[in-house]
């Protein structure tokens, strides 16, 4: 059986959140080291990749391998259901037809439970190969966001440039163009606001904005985000959690004639 | 133009 208990059932909120807009239904796959996801969209040109490690749950059991099919649509409308501060509580029989959540208040004496119905879901996983990446980019989440949403309003894509100069992101459109560039920046007082830019080799990749603005809804759940570069493979963006956990997306790159 | 790829082009099934 599983049953994996959450100080604060936000961060499942949040990460549900972040994803639920990208794909629908999926598994979640439970093992004694964690509960992890991996999905693609439908058009299949983003991945999203979580891990939440059993270190982030306290406490973490899951005696054998559990698929949970989830549509994420319900688990929102339940996980609505909780406060952020509430103790989340996951639980499933090891053969299970719903997966069961209840939510403890601990400020009041308030216990909800909920359960959800199980989907059989056919997922294939992909294997994601391991990857030097020619740059590295670290910088604050609400500044990639607010990029990538500026840049929406004025094209489709985005190029991301990345060289000795710094990071570049690039976009024309119908009604002009835009750019916005950034150097490696150390903010002593305020590590969340650095930008560290780690170059192997000078990359330069084109992708939807679309995709990119999709996967920025998952800035409330870290304070920095790391962009992956190298050319021609799909870009990783990393929302970085607590003890090793992670909410990772891919997005395959726009590739010219 | 550029094509939009496909993740599969990138990432093999299991």
């Amino acid at each position: 059986m599983l049953e994996a208990r959450l100080e604060q059932a936000n961060l499942l909120k949040k990460v549900v959140d972040a994803i639920k807009d990208l794909v629908q239904d999926c598994n979640f796959d439970c093992n004694d080291s964690g509960i992890a996801l991996q999905a693609m969209d439908n058009s299949h040109v983003a991945l999203v990749s979580m891990m939440l490690k059993s270190e982030s749950f306290s406490p973490f059991r899951c005696d054998r391998n559990i698929a949970l099919g989830i549509n994420l649509g319900s688990l929102t409308k339940v996980l609505r259901c909780a406060q952020n501060e509430d103790i989340l509580t996951l639980k499933a029989e090891d053969a299970p037809d719903v997966v069961n959540l209840v939510f403890e208040s601990a400020e009041t004496d308030r216990i909800s439970e909920y359960d959800i119905k199980l989907m059989d879901i056919d997922q294939e996983h992909l294997g994601i190969p391991e990857t030097e990446y020619a740059a590295t980019i670290t910088m604050p989440s609400a500044e990639f966001q607010r990029i990538c949403r500026d840049l929406s309003a004025l094209s489709e894509s985005v190029s991301i440039e990345c060289s000795k100069e710094g990071v570049k992101f690039n976009c024309q459109g119908d009604i002009g163009s835009g750019s916005i560039h950034l150097r490696s920046h150390t903010n002593v007082d305020k590590p969340e606001l650095n930008v560290e830019i780690d170059l192997t080799e000078p990359v330069s990749l084109t992708f939807s904005l679309k995709y990119l603005v999709n996967f920025c809804k998952a800035s409330g759940l870290s304070n920095q985000v790391k962009l992956c570069l190298s050319n021609e493979v799909p870009l990783l963006v990393e929302y970085a959690l607590s003890n090793n956990s992670y909410l990772r997306f891919y997005l395959a790159p726009k590739i010219g004639d | 133009g550029k094509n939009q790829k496909s993740i599969l082009g990138f990432f093999q099934k299991k």
